[in-house]
């Protein structure tokens, strides 16, 4: 463990709270994508199905059930309850899950680190957060006004991942024997899907005022 | 090794 790990999951976690008490808050969940949620879901269930039998700190528990509790708020929420469900903008959150969910699976079947099931779930979930976020990027990009919060928690998830990669560095440069190809790799190109909208943030954030994406 | 099939991120 070490302080850019560290800093990435608090980062991540925020990025949810954001979310979760925005919705609470407004009682409305206009602008953000339920696929993307929904995929997230998913990508936590598939990694952290060995929290019944793998026990490695308490750290890492209490992340893993936090994660899979809170953004099942955020689903239930949005399908659920009864005022919410009503503000979700369901005619452009349309992108398929198909096209991301069928491309990670046959990947995780072919690429992988051992054949067996927990290890194929494994890998597909590290492949499934690379992509999750696009449903949630394409919604913005049709929408074009992003309000704050829904900003702030894109940015907060792409700092997340920008953390992981300088912890992957210093682990690199100071644990022996350490390597990760498949994470790094699938890490990579998730940190690069918010690299534009990263752009855009910071120069409406250097302008101060609201964000808005180009057509 | 069992150990080696933890994996220690999140």
């Amino acid at each position: 463990m070490n302080l850019f790990r560290f800093a990435g999951d608090i980062l991540h976690l925020l990025s949810i709270l954001v979310l979760l008490l925005k919705i609470h808050a407004t009682k409305s969940c206009a602008g953000i994508s339920l696929k993307t949620q929904e995929l997230y879901l998913a990508v936590f269930i598939t990694r952290y199905l060995d929290l019944f039998w793998n026990f490695h700190s308490l750290y890492n528990s209490v992340f893993k059930v936090v994660y899979i509790g809170t953004t099942s708020m955020i689903v239930w929420y949005m399908r659920r309850h009864r005022n919410v469900k009503l503000t979700y903008d369901r005619d452009h959150d349309t992108f398929r899950y198909l096209f991301l969910v069928a491309p990670c699976a046959v990947l995780s079947l072919l690429i992988n680190a051992r054949y067996n099931l927990f290890e194929i779930l494994w890998t597909f979930s590290i492949y499934l957060e690379a992509v999750a976020i696009l449903p949630q990027l394409v919604l913005l990009q049709r929408t074009k006004n992003v309000d704050n919060l829904t900003g702030n928690y894109v940015f907060l998830l792409g700092l997340y991942r920008a953390f992981y990669i300088l912890n992957w560095v210093y682990r690199f440069a100071t644990e022996p024997g350490y390597s990760a190809w498949l994470v790094w790799i699938s890490g990579l190109i998730q940190t690069g899907l918010y690299l534009d909208f990263f752009y855009y943030y910071v120069q409406a954030w250097k302008q101060s005022k609201k964000l808005q994406l180009p057509s | 090794k069992m150990g080696d099939e933890i994996h220690d991120e999140l």
